[in-house]
């Protein structure tokens, strides 16, 4: 017997981090 | 349900947990390879996929976390983040990588490789606007 459970589903840019450069001096 | 015992632990990097393409494919997160992440920047707009070269890997001032040494894009941009060491990051050719992938694996249920200096990992920036 299986539960039913809800299921996320998550965007793909959840996954990878935002780098943004600071800008140079 | 995914695991609650670690409250802060962000669920998206679960293994079995559902990621949706920018194509509107789904995939399971242990299944992701790299086109998907370029196939996916290329059709959302304002996003781009940039390069980041790990650089140093250092013990960071902040209890529990590593502190990682990027340089980013085209422009060699340095970068620097604290994350958990068993925090995932998707490097090029490879796939999933972490400081720990010991612990990724306890707790994520993830297989990792180990991320090293002069891995590339995928980040995302927002595109110029020209």
């Amino acid at each position: 017997n299986v539960e039913p459970r809800s299921v996320a589903v998550f965007p793909w840019h959840s996954l990878v981090p935002f780098l943004a450069p600071s800008q140079p001096d | 349900a995914f695991a609650h015992s670690q409250g802060h632990l962000p669920s998206h990097f679960m293994k079995g947990a559902i990621i949706q393409l920018a194509t509107g494919e789904l995939k399971r997160v242990e299944d992701l390879q790299t086109q998907d992440f370029v196939r996916s920047a290329e059709v959302s707009g304002g996003l781009k996929i940039d390069s980041s070269t790990v650089v140093d890997i250092q013990e960071s001032p902040w209890q529990g976390f590593v502190m990682l040494h990027f340089v980013v894009g085209e422009q060699q941009s340095k970068v620097t983040i604290d994350v958990r060491p068993e925090h995932p990051f998707f490097v090029y050719g490879q796939g999933w990588s972490s400081c720990s992938p010991e612990r990724t694996a306890r707790l994520f249920s993830l297989p990792c490789h180990k991320l090293q200096v002069g891995d590339v990992c995928i980040s995302i920036s927002l595109q110029s606007l020209n």
